[in-house]
């Protein structure tokens, strides 16, 4: 160990701004506590978008949007508060907290932790960016490929939707290898 | 997605995780990221993890709460992230999985499949942030 205060993160390059940010939130005192510290971290990799995988403007879904998933949690007393699919809202840890620390739930979701979102100050905007409208748009047009539905007609590894189910075998466990968050 | 875990001055643990999810999802999917015990995990008596990879799959798995629960049990932060890992591996050989560990001194440790994962920290008195990168297990 390298001793107190201590931060630690996934991934380096665009995330150290994150491990930064957090670290010296503790040390000069603009955090707190830990909890803060970790809604500083993430918050810059929100606001950096970090390397895409991060905030607004990444990860178009099918349908070209970008949606936030969030999660907070202190270790001291296992409160945590957590956001899904959170939509039109760029500061999902920040939702997160607020659903610790104002609700008695963990996890809100959809369009329904975007009105929470509203409800505690949160803006709704359009999080999509250029870029994110770009890659959805170059997606279609490569027959939306990587795909991530399974046992559908027309068949979804060399076409777009719309989709039909089709029979299943339940033999076996897809697993696909599109993406990651 | 960033998962980051930090311990304050008074030893006080802290987790977060944040992701804008899996390009070209099928819309309404969420993954891993908000899941406690999937995306990150703290229990400021033991330790904290976080998490990054294919959260379809590792959802199911909670590798956080497991590696967590590891450190408790008295593995080091090395072997709660190598064995949270190879529980998924063991049953899915391809994921791409990336989790880093801590237990509440700020010993650390990560482990990963599918891709060289790598992790960040800073602590003490240490001038810059360190990388560490982590070879597929």
């Amino acid at each position: 160990s390298s001793g107190l205060p201590f931060v630690i993160n996934t991934w380096g390059g665009p995330f150290t701004a994150a491990t930064d940010a957090a670290y010296l939130a503790l040390v000069n005192g603009t955090a707190a506590t830990a909890l803060d510290a970790v809604e500083v971290g993430c918050t810059t990799c929100e606001a950096n978008q970090c390397d895409g995988s991060v905030g607004y403007g990444g990860s178009p879904d099918e349908s070209c949007e970008t949606t936030l998933d969030a999660l907070i949690m202190d270790g001291a007393t296992f409160a945590a508060g957590a956001v899904a699919n959170l939509r039109r809202v760029r500061s999902a840890v920040g939702v997160a907290r607020a659903v610790m620390e104002h609700t008695a739930h963990t996890l809100l979701a959809g369009d329904q932790a975007t009105a929470f979102a509203v409800q505690n100050g949160f803006v709704e905007e359009d999080i999509s960016t250029p870029d994110s409208r770009a890659a959805c748009a170059e997606w279609r047009a490569a027959a939306c490929q990587p795909n991530y539905r399974v046992a559908v007609s027309p068949d979804a590894s060399v076409s777009c939707g719309p989709y039909t189910p089709l029979q299943v075998d339940n033999t076996t466990s897809a697993q696909t290898q599109a993406s990651h968050d | 997605t960033i998962s980051m875990i930090a311990i304050d001055a008074s030893g006080a643990m802290a987790a977060a995780t944040s992701t804008n999810g899996a390009s070209h999802k099928v819309p309404g999917r969420v993954g891993d990221g908000p899941i406690v015990g999937s995306g990150s995990y703290v229990d400021g008596e033991v330790g904290g993890c976080g998490a990054t990879g294919d959260g379809d799959i590792m959802m199911r798995f909670l590798p956080c709460y497991q590696a967590v629960e590891s450190l408790r049990r008295g593995l080091t932060p090395q072997e709660a992230a190598d064995d949270a890992v190879a529980r998924m591996v063991r049953k899915f050989p391809t994921i791409s999985s990336g989790i880093v560990v801590v237990d509440n001194q700020g010993r650390h440790g990560g482990a990963g499949s599918g891709w060289t994962f790598t992790y960040a920290y800073r602590g003490g008195v240490m001038n810059e942030t360190v990388v560490v990168s982590v070879p597929p297990i």
